[in-house]
């Protein structure tokens, strides 16, 4: 782990006596390349080490007792402070319903998160009902369609020759006239480098205004996580993210990065198939299973 | 990096930033630039075109410098059972083989071995008949080797020249699923000998270093014959099926680059290398 590591680097240097510039450099080293492998991007790593660097080259670490543990205080700081501190959740608007709109690369784990949102809420007491905007993968709206039959939760759709910002148009009237408290909109994913389909996104957000857009990013992603976060974001002003398949080991370095390079919060994670996977987001834990 | 006058420590380091955002990892990136240092003290280059030169062969050789090709069957039934995590293409995958190999003149079937997710088998019958080949399911929450076992009987009997068996996404932390996964190419080993004649591990280009411990572990559990590589139509370059090349020696077969049936293309090392510096 990071913490052996920095500890290792150390562990040679307290016969010297005092510490120099160059030993704490020896130990951030370690963590540069730690953040590396946790897949957190090159650029935020980068910036982040100069953060860390700062704080490490001086009284704290240098006269400190166990300036093993201050390194790794330090760090476990820079992380957690990145994570964000704000339990984010979904502030839900006065006028109903409240319209969520979920977007991502292919594959992130939209439909599945859209239905693990739709039974959190219902479970909740609101009234909750899905918008399957989906028209081009094959049986996508089927997909929805039988998630929202297992939770008794109404799908709108129109098929898959309707143009998604029309289904969505409908399920919103659809809405109002159901006195559903909160609309979850599923879009079909899509390459944030493809103009069209960004249009798409961009053009549905103009027309039917959602209160919340949330980008959904796997937890597996490497360094391209940095350019889909700030090119959604770009594109639409997202208003969180969500991390997709925690379930796994992966580091989740791409959530520092989406979250360095957007500035939005962290929302919630999913952290399997089943519907009930789905949890909120502690920015300490994060920061821990970052470093590994 | 073709802009630099001379091969001083800078340049070094912007290469190795190119490798490691291209998601090759610290390790690898940090182990071919320091190899390069050493070669083009030892060759004497000195101008960066010929060092990215000799970089590239480097890579090409970690990835192995031949078109890897598919093992096909003479005259005899070829098993494909594919593999990977979630999301990753798989399914989507299947059907762009398919259309290859049917347009090649091959008799193909598929196998919906997915009986878990929502509306799995709905969304490969639809490929299934876009396509034109047949498709042999079951139920939801059927036992998959079930249905890769009702497949090949079926592939076996209407003499079909390929089989291809999909299968759920699933996480290799999952100790349970792989056991599955096991479980499926038992059944189809048992009822061919041979088969699966090739396991494919679908990987999407955009995965960080988890993707090593996804091949190690699904190799572990049905051995990997060979890697399809999906999403290269986005901006993310994959470089993680270099250290799996390395370490693993598992080849890459095939790149998927968009979601339409044609958007399958071979493996070509070179071309591949060419793309992480363009
Ligand atoms: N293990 C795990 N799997 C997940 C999680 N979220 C989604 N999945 C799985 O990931 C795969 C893709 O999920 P989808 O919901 O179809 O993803 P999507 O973003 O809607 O995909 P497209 O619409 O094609 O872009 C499915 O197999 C899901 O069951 C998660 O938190 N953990
Ligand atoms: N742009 C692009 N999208 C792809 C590519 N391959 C697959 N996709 C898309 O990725 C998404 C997931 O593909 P699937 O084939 O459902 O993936 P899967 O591995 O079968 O997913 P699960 O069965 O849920 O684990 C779909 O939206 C596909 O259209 C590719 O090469 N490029
Ligand atoms: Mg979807
Ligand atoms: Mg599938």
């Amino acid at each position: 782990s990071l913490s052996e590591k920095i500890q290792h680097a150390f562990a040679g240097l307290k016969k010297k006596g005092t510490l120099g510039e160059d030993d704490v450099m020896k130990a951030l080293k370690e963590v540069q390349i730690a953040l590396l492998e946790a897949d957190v991007n090159y650029k935020v790593v980068k910036s982040m080490m100069q953060d860390i660097k700062e704080k490490a080259i001086g009284k704290r670490v240098m006269e400190s007792l166990s300036p093993a543990q201050q390194v790794i205080k330090i760090v476990n700081e820079e992380l957690t402070s990145m994570m964000g501190k704000e339990q984010a959740s979904i502030v839900l608007s006065p006028n109903p319903p409240t319209i969520i709109m979920l977007c991502g690369l292919q594959g992130a784990g939209k439909s599945t998160t859209c239905a693990k949102l739709a039974n959190h809420f219902k479970k909740e007491h609101k009234k909750v009902m899905m918008a399957a905007c989906d028209v081009y993968r094959p049986a996508a709206i089927k997909q929805l369609q039988v998630l929202g039959e297992a939770l008794d939760i109404p799908v709108f759709f129109l098929g898959d020759s309707v143009s998604p910002v029309d289904i969505a148009k409908g399920a919103i009237e659809k809405a109002k006239k159901s006195a559903v408290d909160i609309l979850l909109v599923d879009t079909a994913g899509r390459m944030h480098i493809d103009e069209q389909m960004m249009d798409e996104l961009v053009q549905m957000k103009q027309e039917i205004k959602p209160h919340e857009i949330l980008l959904v990013v796997d937890a597996m992603t490497g360094q391209d996580a940095l350019h889909v976060a700030e090119h959604f974001n770009q594109g639409l002003d997202i208003d969180g993210l969500l991390l997709s398949k925690m379930d796994g080991d992966a580091r989740g370095g791409a959530a520092i990065s989406a979250k360095a390079v957007t500035g939005k919060p962290i929302k919630f994670l999913g952290t399997g198939e089943k519907i009930g996977d789905l949890e909120a987001f502690h920015p300490e834990r994060m920061a821990s299973r970052i470093l590994g | 990096v073709s802009g630099y006058k001379k091969l001083d420590d800078s340049f070094f380091e912007e290469l190795e930033e190119i490798l490691i955002q291209a998601d090759l990892g610290v390790q690898t990136s940090m182990d071919l630039v320091e190899t390069l240092r050493i070669k083009t003290k030892e060759s004497k280059i000195e101008v960066a075109h010929e060092a990215i030169a000799m970089l590239k062969k480097q890579i090409q050789q970690m990835l192995g410098d031949d078109n890897p090709s598919m093992n096909l069957q003479k005259d005899a039934l070829t098993v494909i059972l594919v593999v990977g995590v979630n999301g990753a293409g798989k399914t989507t995958s299947i059907a762009k083989m398919a259309y290859q190999l049917k347009e090649q003149g091959n008799k193909v079937i598929l196998a919906a071995g997915d009986t878990f997710r929502a509306a799995a088998t709905e969304q490969l019958e639809k490929w299934s008949q876009d396509i034109g080949v047949s498709l042999i399911k079951q139920k939801e929450g059927a036992d998959p080797a079930a249905v890769a076992y009702d497949a090949l009987q079926s592939a076996i009997a209407k003499k079909a020249d390929v089989l291809i068996v999909d299968t759920a996404g699933r996480l290799h932390t999952k100790i349970n699923l792989m056991e599955e996964i096991k479980k499926i190419k038992r059944v189809l080993e048992r009822e061919l000998p041979g088969a699966p004649h090739e396991t494919l591990l679908v990987l999407d280009a955009s995965t960080g270093q988890n993707a090593i411990e996804q091949a190690k572990l699904f190799n572990k559990a049905t051995g990997i014959t060979g890697i399809v590589l999906t999403k290269l139509d986005g901006s993310a370059k994959g470089g993680i099926v270099i250290p799996i090349a390395d370490r693993l020696d598992i080849p890459v077969k095939w790149i998927g680059v968009g979601e339409n049936k044609e958007d399958l293309k071979p493996f070509n090392p070179k071309d591949y290398t060419d793309t992480l510096f363009s």
